[in-house]
């Protein structure tokens, strides 16, 4: 792949480095913690009370979840090259725009396809146990997409770079320096594709994740969806969500 | 910046890995 203009092949490699050593820095679970934690499962009774919840308290339990999950994806971010060169205002919009994308790539690494089981609140949990959430829609597709990239199979370090990939989307509405995130994606995606290769990794790996992009999309569009309905329907439930949740989910 | 004042403290905080 040719090098993006005034790009050496060692900045390529620090890019690399800086995505890889900030994923791993800001993975809320290492793989070995994850390979300990793998078939640590809801038992049928705990599922049940899950599922036996008011809407409203599942709602606010998968918002602290998520927002726990958005404070790594910021720090995620942060150490990438160049992220914080961008002024303020494009930082906080590739956050705002980026930030599930990056928790639905990062979402395979929790993911169990043996058993369709999520990691969620310490134990891994079926679809089901979300049923108080009255999303069934978006659940289901929250674990189609986790099945879909775990079969991608992809290394930690491919997970790293792509989702800051994503991150850098230059297409984001009213970002202020569109050439900058562009610039620093197309190092990122060059340090992907180079990464993909020196593994023996065909283009055709890359393609796959590509074109999980739109269902990405989709999700992340249903979840806005869904939280608006369910801000009409409990206004004062959402109130109590956390801030950094309404922050980044909001308007 | 009033909108956004978490993630403006997030960005601007320096959070060792440790303290993630």
């Amino acid at each position: 792949n040719p090098l993006p203009d005034g790009c050496s092949l060692l900045e390529i490699e620090h890019i690399t480095q800086s995505v890889v050593k900030s994923h791993i820095e800001t993975s809320q679970y290492s793989t070995d913690e994850l390979k300990r934690m793998m078939w640590t499962l809801y038992s049928p009774e705990e599922t049940r009370s899950y599922q036996t919840k008011s809407a409203e308290m599942m709602w606010q339990q998968c918002a602290i979840y998520i927002t726990n999950a958005i404070q790594y994806v910021v720090e995620f971010a942060k150490r990438i090259t160049g992220f914080m060169d961008l002024c303020q205002n494009d930082q906080i919009i590739l956050l705002k725009a980026g930030c599930m994308d990056v928790l639905l790539i990062r979402m395979c690494r929790v993911y169990n396809p043996i058993n369709n089981t999520l990691l969620f609140d310490g134990k891994f949990a079926t679809p089901q146990l979300f049923k108080a959430l009255g999303c069934d829609d978006l659940v289901n597709a929250v674990f189609d997409l986790a099945k879909s990239l775990s079969r991608i199979q992809m290394s930690e370090e491919e997970i790293a770079l792509f989702s800051a990939a994503v991150l850098l989307s230059p297409d984001r509405p009213w970002l202020t320096d569109v050439q900058k995130i562009h610039k620093l994606q197309e190092k990122v995606y060059v340090a992907l594709q180079r990464y993909l290769q020196k593994g023996g990794g065909s283009e055709e790996k890359l393609a796959k994740m590509v074109s999980k992009l739109p269902t990405m999309k989709s999700i992340c569009n249903l979840h806005i969806d869904k939280l608006e309905f369910f801000r009409l329907v409990h206004p004062e439930t959402v109130y109590t969500f956390p801030p950094l949740y309404r922050e980044v989910f909001g308007s | 910046k009033e909108k956004h004042k978490i993630l403006h403290q997030l960005l601007q905080s320096s959070t060792s890995p440790v303290d993630l």
